[in-house]
């Protein structure tokens, strides 16, 4: 019952993590060596041996930014259609249950009534956690992605427009100075807040796949219920919808209370 | 806050200033 867009969605947003990750591991260990990011990015001895090779390292880290910043944008976009979606999904499944036969006994139309204000509920609750998580990264990843272009914009306007004087003590100063800049705007931007966006991402996915396969299996169970008309025996679960309800409940509260020390 | 508004103008040293041909 799951729709299948949930799952597309969740491989898409951790494809686009996991290429964020790659693209800005090891950057400052890599700046610190040599001011470069050449073996992050096409893994070219970093020697250098000429102003020549200069120019082409400084331009290798501002195309190093302008990629980083599309990628923390990509995983932006891909994040947050992956929490629409969960969202959407969670309700497309209460719709699910919304067509289960109506044509019950009035005493089991009333215990649904209840079950299907419980799990309303439980969706509303469940959305407003995932949007404040949503926030949480979006907020992150959009703040890296303008710090990133900014910062690669203004390297290439310098390198382009104010043309450095094309010798060594030049390149070795301009060099020093976006060495120095490099790793500040690395560390501010991309450091702290960064990891804890990941996690913050990664507990929300966990439990999002959680949360769907529950709710899935209350589906079937409420189908199976109408199904065999073994009221007695299946149905038990629809005389106490809260106590049915209290483990996912827990779960989103355990959720909220990570989400809240995290952020 | 992480970069400055004035960057790279108010950051550069003169001596990195004179590097280039503005």
């Amino acid at each position: 019952y799951v729709p299948m867009k949930f799952y597309d969605s969740l491989r898409t947003s951790d494809r686009s993590k996991q290429e964020l990750q790659n693209k800005l591991r090891n950057f400052l260990e890599n700046l610190q060596k040599n001011l470069t990011t050449s073996t992050l990015l096409s893994g070219l001895d970093t020697s250098i041996s000429s102003t020549q090779n200069h120019f082409l390292k400084l331009q290798e880290l501002s195309t190093f930014f302008h990629d980083a910043s599309e990628t923390a944008g990509l995983f932006a976009r891909d994040s947050e259609i992956f929490y629409e979606v969960t969202k959407n999904s969670s309700y497309a499944l209460l719709l699910k249950l919304r067509q289960v036969p109506m044509a019950q006994p009035t005493e089991i139309k009333i215990l649904l009534t209840n079950y299907f204000a419980e799990m309303e509920f439980f969706h509303i609750m469940f959305s407003e956690i995932m949007d404040e998580a949503l926030e949480y990264t979006q907020n992150v990843l959009r703040a890296i992605q303008k710090v990133f272009i900014y910062y690669a914009d203004a390297q290439r306007y310098i390198l382009q427009d104010w043309n450095l004087k094309p010798n060594m003590v030049c390149c070795k100063m301009y060099m020093d100075f976006l060495q120095l800049y490099s790793a500040q705007i690395f560390k501010c931007a991309a450091d702290h807040e960064l990891n804890i966006a990941y996690d913050v991402y990664a507990m929300a996915e966990t439990n999002a796949k959680y949360i769907m396969r529950q709710l899935e299996f209350r589906i079937q169970r409420l189908f199976n219920c109408f199904l065999f008309k073994s009221y007695q025996i299946r149905c038990q679960f629809l005389l106490n919808a809260e106590h049915d309800f209290e483990k996912l409940f827990s779960k989103l509260e355990e959720l909220e209370t990570y989400f809240d020390i995290k952020t | 806050d992480c970069l400055p508004k004035d960057f790279p103008h108010g950051q550069m040293q003169k001596d990195l200033k004179s590097c280039f041909y503005f």
